[in-house]
């Protein structure tokens, strides 16, 4: 999956992917004041186009709000909730809102699904429809952050940690070793470290497309740009 | 361009799939000079194409281009320039190509790549698809490559490579591969071979690559090919009896048809006359400002009939003014009358003019309406425009009102051979009344699914979406009157396991038959809009303009903004647009187009500090490439 900050104010964004042996969970937000985790697994390709290398994308996410007892886990197959003992189970095949008193659910058929945390949080989970014969692809998730000030200043995570924003300086452009590209030194939490400018897709407004975000790039899975390394975010299970 | 400035490579990498080719040429140039020079790029490209896209690299700085709506486009141009000229950067060339050219500044030893890519949904003609490459790099290449790949699910029938520029020498260069489904061809000259002579400095490569092929045609539905929640159906059944038909051949005499014109009329005429099928029934009709016909009435092409036709021809002169409206009427009074169950169900109209009318009604908007009314429906309208400045919209919208269509005939020395060339691609029908239908609700945005006729040689090709992307398999039903009765054909389209088909080819899994279908229907609502209403024009219009933006083509509703880069502080934007017919009359010195934008600071250093203010929005997510 390809991972986007995007810094507004500095009318930049910053953007690496995370990419490990498919069916591994990773840990995207956690914020213990709040009780707020987010969990997602990865999935792979059905094969791999020869001399192509794997790629990887979220294929089912667990989202936790301890305070309210919910559980939330999102699927491309279906989407099942659970708050306090009771259950319910969504299809991505039919329009639905549900307005529950501490959680709002918005399913858009086959292609998003919104989720409201009372008081916290609104999270969007896009789904990638592909062809069900397409010989390489599979559907695959989204998720964004579309609103996220009332996270603690302890929010952690893959994403969790850009939350409260990240500082950073990037020297002039030099010839990368993609000749297409161009590279830059990135001074951030105390490292330097080689970025190239690129772009990513944002697939908010057109899920078909995407709308591309200009990106500096990190490499080596988000090496040195995230507390630690990718594999510190793993953990045992969506919940 | 100048012998300081070395083309490092140069690259046309085609694929084509389903008959939709698409076509990427990047050049790669150095200027060797101690000077900036002025690097020119000029490609030729086919008519028929939309260019998708274009960039311009220097020195690892990419220059990207973008589509917007025509108009748009425009304000954005003319109030950035306040005077001087602007410039086309598309222009025409020849019969059937288009060139695109922009130049650039280069400083002293520094390299530019430009890449163009472009689409275009290859037509059947004569039994045979053409894919077209113009190749004219000015000098010796290092490394020169083309390379195209077809890919057609059902079968390929052949594969001739040829080009004006094949010359025994490069022949044995062209590698050819054909397997089954698969055709690669690939040629790659080295520097000494592009040379005219072992000393030499200029280049034997100059000219059109032209790739004829064909696919294997099932005779029953057609072929159907389904990808990624798009379908496209062809149906070009050839195994069919032919049907006769009435033709009445309309024949400008006027003045200016004087001299070479008439002459090159004449001739095609009597091959064409020559090649009459005995079943078919035929009038001639020549017009200036008075009408006269061969006989009255159409005759059957007997020999002795065709003989006597022949003689008629011969004494056609040119004289006096133009009257197209009387010309057309007449015939269309003719085929009506006749009309009868003795006469063959299938009527057409060859209109062969030059000119504009001068005389009788002469508004060309009451002539459209005219002709079309008198036809209302019953026969098919093909007209033939002799010269520069022939009006030829005026023929291609009476073509498409009236379930035709208009060709050019450049007055070359080949014009007989033209005309004799699109009398054959019509000479030749095999079915009337083609519906193309898929019963139930599986698909939905179907292009044009009814065709007045089908000509031998030629393809029918509908496109549409599935409602669902999940669905591999819908019902078709093809209905068509032969020589005999009516006949249909039902069957179910089902997805093929592409991988197996085409194991590896990651393109073919990609969105080119969606494109196709954008291709397609743009095509149909550009051509829409000459026969609509005033009200459905604006929507037509509406809709073509979405498609082309949506998916970046550059059509007559669409512009390219290229933005490259000029001075040291200032960039320049220049417009790329799709010709339309009238474009393609002028053949007057184009306009110079210059826009000025802002420039783009390259190695800028950004400083992140302290949390992001209340009224902007961050955005944090995770999502697949």
């Amino acid at each position: 999956p390809h991972f986007i900050i995007e810094l507004p104010d500095q009318n930049d964004a910053l953007c690496f992917n995370i990419d490990h042996k498919p069916g591994t969970i990773f840990n995207l937000v956690r914020d213990p004041p709040t009780g707020i985790v987010v969990n997602g697994q990865i999935i792979g390709d059905k094969k791999i186009i020869p001399g192509n290398k794997m790629h990887t994308y979220f294929g089912r996410f667990g989202i936790v709000n301890e305070k309210f007892g919910i559980r939330l886990m999102v699927s491309t197959k279906e989407i099942l909730v659970s708050e306090r003992g009771k259950h319910a189970n969504f299809s991505w095949t039919n329009n639905k809102t549900l307005e529950g008193l501490n959680m709002d659910l918005q399913v858009i058929k086959d292609r998003s699904l919104t989720v409201t945390l009372r008081n916290s949080v609104k999270f969007l989970i896009i789904l990638h429809k592909i062809w069900k014969m397409h010989p390489y692809h599979q559907d695959y998730l989204g998720f964004y952050t579309l609103d996220s000030h009332l996270f603690s200043s302890n929010v952690h995570g893959l994403l969790g940690q850009f939350y409260h924003g990240v500082n950073f300086e990037v020297s002039d452009l030099f010839p990368g070793k993609d000749p297409d590209k161009q590279d830059a030194n990135m001074f951030v939490k105390g490292n330097k470290l080689t970025v190239t400018r690129g772009w990513k897709r944002d697939f908010r407004q057109d899920v078909k497309n995407g709308e591309k975000v200009p990106c500096w790039f990190i490499h080596n899975n988000g090496t040195g740009l995230l507390d630690g390394v990718h594999t510190d975010y793993i953990v045992s299970g969506l919940f | 361009s100048l012998s300081q400035i070395e083309v490092q490579s140069m690259r046309v990498d085609c694929k084509v799939a389903s008959r939709f080719a698409h076509t990427v040429m990047t050049t790669k140039a150095l200027n060797t000079a101690n000077a900036s020079q002025e690097v020119f790029f000029e490609v030729d490209l086919p008519k028929t194409a939309f260019i998708t896209n274009f960039s311009i690299e220097i020195e690892g700085r990419i220059y990207v281009s973008e589509v917007k709506e025509k108009e748009q486009a425009r304000q954005q141009y003319e109030s950035a320039v306040s005077s001087g000229l602007t410039a086309g950067l598309v222009k025409a060339s020849g019969r059937n190509m288009e060139t695109f050219s922009v130049s650039v500044n280069i400083a002293p030893q520094s390299r530019v790549t430009f890449t163009l890519t472009y689409e275009e949904l290859l037509q059947r003609r004569l039994g045979s698809y053409e894919i077209m490459i113009g190749v004219r790099p000015k000098q010796l290449v290092q490394n020169f490559e083309i390379v195209v790949d077809i890919y057609e699910p059902n079968g390929i029938a052949f594969v001739d490579v040829n080009g004006t520029f094949i010359t025994n020498e490069l022949l044995p260069l062209v590698k050819k591969t054909v397997t089954d489904k698969k055709a690669h061809v690939y040629f790659s000259p080295t520097l000494d071979q592009q040379k005219t002579c072992s000393d030499c400095e200029e280049t034997l490569v100059d000219g059109d690559l032209f790739i004829r092929y064909d696919v294997n045609h099932p005779q029953d539905i057609g072929e159907i090919q389904i990808i990624n929640g798009y379908f496209v159906h062809f149906f070009a059944p050839d195994d069919l009896p032919q049907m006769p038909k009435n033709v009445v051949f309309v024949i400008d005499r006027s003045g200016s048809m004087e001299g070479e014109k008439m002459k090159q009329t004449r001739e095609a005429l009597m091959t064409i006359l020559s090649e009459l099928h005995e079943d078919d029934y035929f009038g001639l009709v020549t017009f200036d400002d008075t009408i006269e016909s061969w006989r009255p009435f159409l005759s059957k092409a007997t020999p002795e009939n065709v003989t006597e036709a022949k003689e008629f021809v011969k004494t056609i002169e040119a004289r006096h003014m133009t009257d197209i409206n009387k010309g057309l009427l007449f015939a269309v009074d003719m085929l009506t009358t006749e009309k009868s169950h003795s006469f063959p169900d299938m009527s057409m109209i060859i209109l062969l003019t030059d000119g504009r009318p001068s005389s009788g009604q002469r508004d060309l908007s009451k002539i459209q309406e005219n002709v079309q009314n008198a036809i209302n429906g019953s026969m098919s309208l093909f007209c033939l425009g002799f010269g520069y400045d022939v009006d030829y919209s005026l023929l291609d919208t009476l073509a498409k009102q009236n379930d035709g269509l208009a060709r050019r005939v450049y007055e070359a020395s080949d014009a007989a051979l033209q005309l004799q060339g699109f009398y054959d691609e019509v000479a030749t029908p095999l079915l009337l009344e083609v519906n193309l239908n898929y019963p139930g609700n599986a698909v939905t945005d179907l292009t044009q699914s009814h065709f007045r006729q089908f000509f031998k040689g030629s393809e029918i090709v509908v496109a549409g979406r599935l409602q669902e992307l999940e669905t591999n398999t819908f019902q078709t039903e093809v209905s068509a009157n032969g020589l005999g009765d009516q006949f249909v054909f039902e069957g179910v389209a089902i997805a093929e396991e592409w991988d197996s088909v085409f194991p590896d080819q990651e393109y073919i899994f990609g969105d080119f038959i969606e494109r196709l279908w954008a291709y397609l229907t743009i095509q149909q609502l550009l051509d829409k809009r000459e026969k609509c209403s005033p009200e459905d024009k604006e929507n037509t219009t509406a809709q073509a303009l979405d498609l082309s933006l949506r998916y970046n083509f550059v059509t007559p509703l669409t512009s390219m903004v290229v933005t490259k880069p000029e001075t040291e502080d200032e960039d320049e934007t220049l417009i790329a647009d799709k010709l339309t017919e009238d474009q393609r009359e002028d053949t007057t010195e184009p306009d110079l187009s210059a826009l000025y934008a802002p420039p783009q600071k390259a190695g800028s250093v950004y400083q992140v500090q302290g949390l992001k203010p209340q009224n902007l929005i961050s955005s944090y997510f995770v999502d697949g490439d």
